[in-house]
């Protein structure tokens, strides 16, 4: 019986779970959607990346990842959420049904296996990577301030100090869950929006974070985010702030929208999901679908606009 | 397994400068294992931090002593930890 409607989208599941879950998509969709494997983890779990596309060729394309702090499994829960729901939406809604007959999507959903492992067997507060440090006990590389993007700059959101959570890393893409990503993103060299899953503290940023001047692009950045977050509040009334990094956060360097900005690829936003009560990033399950649902509707509303303003 | 029975989550709530630095001292502090879930830094985000259970009582003192505003996010981190494995072994079942 290869129904995958059995898959509770309202619990966490294990990484086991989640990747037979791909398997279950990609069979119940198979004219759109496909699995590909683009690297592999510390530890050597595969890095697994859906596609969503309706043919052609190196088509304009659209980067969705989730997970990177591992610790964040409501981006992780939301992500297989989303995949289900661009899947059985295409040919229904008229507007996804544009996207891809247009463009490609690639959704990772676990960006970190080594860590979300780590957290489910080991760790619950687990965040970073799990490479070994050299010369030092302390273990994992904060993976968000790994990329090469003003990498190991001075600032308080990236530490020098292998014991600290926010351990940029030796060098720049030292972690192969980056430079999968990294390889993946310039191979494919058609890459027109990077999105990322993050949480909490609902805040919907772009460029920069590794230096605090404003992006060429700022006031088109702005206003798409401001339109995201919109479409987000219509939901359920879930306030997101919108800003570059350093303004809405501090400053970070080695963060990956920097670095696909940099790159390139205009359309760079990263979300931090709900809440802001007092659950922090350990939301309960029951929260898990009305915080698909509502990311889902801003992710949507960046598409639009990144299918209608080819550059 | 590690556990984090008497874990606490406090959100501080800076009000200047002054008082983002003095948070930033304590996230030097490497002995107190603090792990912060927002860090310190522009004035507008609150500051949230989990405390190792042997550090709750001495990180308080340190911020009433110096009058920074805090509350408590999360009691006792372990028992939001216990509910969400209850909610997976059932989602499982299910």
């Amino acid at each position: 019986e290869r129904s995958s409607n059995t898959f509770n989208y309202g619990t966490y599941h294990t990484l086991e779970e989640i990747y037979t879950e791909l398997d279950h998509l990609v069979a119940e969709y198979s004219s759109i959607v496909s699995k590909l494997q683009i690297g592999q983890s510390y530890e050597k779990r595969p890095l697994y990346v859906l596609k969503f596309s309706t043919g052609g060729s190196n088509r304009p394309a659209i980067w969705l990842d989730a997970g990177i702090h591992s610790r964040e499994w409501v981006t992780q829960a939301s992500a297989i959420w989303i995949a289900r729901k661009i899947a059985s939406d295409y040919g229904k809604d008229p507007s996804i049904t544009s996207l891809l007959n247009r463009m490609d999507i690639f959704l990772l959903t676990v960006s970190n296996p080594d860590g979300y492992v780590f957290t489910h067997t080991t760790n619950r507060m687990w965040r970073k990577t799990r490479s070994k440090n050299q010369g030092s006990l302390c273990i994992g590389v904060d993976p968000n301030r790994n990329w090469d993007a003003g990498f190991g700059g001075r600032s308080p959101g990236a530490s020098s100090k292998p014991c600290s959570e926010s351990y940029h890393g030796p060098k720049a893409n030292s972690e192969v869950e980056v430079k999968s990503v990294v390889n993946f993103i310039k191979n494919h060299g058609n890459i027109r929006a990077f999105l990322t899953l993050h949480s909490y503290s609902q805040l919907l940023m772009y460029p920069y974070g590794y230096k605090c001047t404003k992006p060429a692009d700022y006031a088109e950045l702005d206003a798409v985010g401001r339109s995201a977050a919109n479409s987000i509040r219509s939901l359920y009334g879930t306030t997101f702030r919108v800003g570059t990094i350093c303004n809405v956060i501090y400053q970070a360097s080695g963060g990956s929208i920097d670095w696909s900005y940099d790159n390139g690829i205009k359309y760079s936003f990263a979300f931090e999901l709900r809440d802001t009560g007092r659950y922090g990033f350990l939301l309960p399950s029951n929260q898990i679908i009305p915080t698909a649902e509502e990311t889902w509707l801003g992710l949507k509303t960046i598409m639009e606009h990144v299918r209608d303003n080819s550059y | 397994l590690e556990t984090f029975v008497g874990h606490q989550v406090l959100r501080i709530m800076t009000r200047n400068e002054e008082e983002v630095e003095k948070i930033q001292l304590l996230e030097s502090l490497e002995h107190l294992e603090l792990d912060f879930w927002i860090n310190p830094s522009a004035l507008a985000q609150p500051v949230d931090v989990r405390i190792p259970a042997n550090s709750v009582q001495a990180v308080k003192a340190f911020l009433e002593a110096h009058g920074i505003q805090y509350s408590i996010l999360i009691e006792d981190l372990q028992v939001i930890l216990d509910k969400e494995k209850e909610d997976m072994a059932c989602g499982q079942q299910k």
